[in-house]
């Protein structure tokens, strides 16, 4: 079975900004 | 024919040949004649001249052929004839034919250091006591381990009863010293410039009466120094570099004016002169054509038993090591690619989310996965997981 890759736009980032990498 | 590599390539011992390092060199006499003029010697008149050029004139026949100092009247009565040869040679023998009646004492000296310094050589003197404080020589060299400056009782008389100073750097070493393995031996006969200095002359008595000296001067031709451009043993011959002065043309991964260290990137192992043996040649470090420096370490040359001591500097193409033989963090060996590829080091781009960090493995490439996440750079859900909205847990387990 092959998953998809991550989507970065899924990932709610409102506590984790200092982990946020750079667009 | 290249005298310093065998047929195969590999690097064997050559010297340059046997030449007059004179020949064609500037003499500084501390005196010479025609100055002001006399009846016989007139430094203006080239008819009357006999200046020192004469004494290593390269090729033709002047008129006159012989140097000759001023009229010695007084003490002191010294004479020095010295020669600057440009560079390093090893000496074979040096000569000079005098052309009237020779002194009774000679001196001949070396520098090895462009005339800063001087040591002596030999001597030649019916006086050696007298005139040097020394013994003469013994017959069969010199009784100590290495070359000695001996004084040798006389000079050599020519066939047609000219005289002829005649210095054999063998006659003043003890037999079956070998410049190969003798440094004392090779120091010995390393020479930047040479001087004879005519001490004594001959038709005079008590030196210490000058109301009693009759007027003589020194007169002498042909002075050769015979050698070998010193490149200790790595090139075959010297040459003119484009100011003029002489180099050798070295060879073995060598440089300097006597290819007397390696060259920048030839530092694997360290610098030796070459023997009939060995050639002892500098060895390139080996970087996989990653760097264009590298440094010697003597400690890792001891530990590697005196094979090898490069460490490559700068290694570049994302490579790093002492061979800049494995890639840098961050970067992995691409199993395609030969080490010497500048692309042989690939970007691991592991996932800013579904990596736990940003190095990989540097033979496989794995970049370290967060549980649940998978693929070469983490950049998918395992089987059995599924994307959450955590960057911290990217994958949770399928409800």
């Amino acid at each position: 079975e092959v998953m998809p890759t991550l989507d970065m736009a899924l990932f709610d980032w409102t506590d984790y900004e200092d982990l946020k990498p750079e667009a | 024919a290249d005298p310093c590599h065998e047929e195969g390539g590999a690097p064997r011992a050559c010297v340059p040949g046997l030449v007059n390092a004179a020949l064609g060199r500037e003499v500084l006499a501390s005196s010479t004649c025609g100055q002001p003029p006399t009846q016989a010697c007139d430094s203006s008149d080239p008819r009357r001249a006999h200046p020192a050029a004469l004494l290593t004139l390269a090729g033709g026949t002047a008129s006159p052929v012989c140097w000759r100092s001023d009229l010695l009247t007084q003490a002191p009565l010294n004479v020095s004839l010295t020669v600057p040869l440009g560079k390093t040679f090893e000496l074979v023998f040096v000569s000079l034919r005098f052309c009237s009646t020779p002194p009774t004492s000679v001196a001949l000296l070396k520098s090895q250091d462009h005339g800063r310094s001087w040591v002596p050589l030999g001597f030649f003197s019916s006086c050696c006591g007298l005139d040097y404080g020394r013994l003469p020589a013994p017959a069969n060299g010199p009784a100590g381990p290495g070359p000695e400056a001996l004084c040798f009782p006389e000079l050599q008389t020519q066939p047609d009863g000219g005289s002829l100073l005649a210095f054999s750097v063998q006659d003043s070493s003890p037999p079956g010293l070998d410049l190969d393995s003798s440094p004392v031996l090779q120091d010995w006969v390393t020479a930047t410039d040479i001087r004879i200095v005519l001490t004594r002359p001959a038709m005079l008595g008590d030196t210490s009466d000058s109301e009693a000296m009759v007027p003589y001067s020194y007169s002498a031709a042909e002075l050769q120094v015979g050698g070998r451009c010193k490149c200790n043993g790595h090139a075959s011959r010297c040459l003119l570099d484009t100011q003029g002065h002489l180099i050798c043309d070295c060879r073995h991964g060598t440089e300097g004016p006597d290819c007397g260290r390696c060259k920048p990137f030839y530092c694997d192992r360290p610098w030796q002169r070459a023997t009939a043996r060995e050639a002892h040649a500098c060895l390139a470090c080996s970087c996989n054509g990653h760097a264009r420096r590298c440094r010697f370490n003597m400690e890792l040359y001891r530990l590697s038993g005196r094979r090898s001591g490069g460490v490559c500097l700068n290694c570049r193409h994302n490579t790093a090591g002492r061979h800049c033989h494995y890639c840098r963090e961050g970067f992995y060996r691409d199993p395609g690619r030969a080490p010497n590829d500048r692309r042989a080091c690939r970007a691991c781009d592991c996932h800013p989310v579904g990596a736990a960090g940003k190095t990989c493995n540097q033979t496989t490439g794995q970049c370290p996965c967060k549980d649940g996440v998978t693929g070469l750079t983490c950049n998918r859900c395992a089987p059995g997981f599924q994307q959450s909205r955590s960057p911290v847990a990217p994958c949770v387990k399928t409800p």
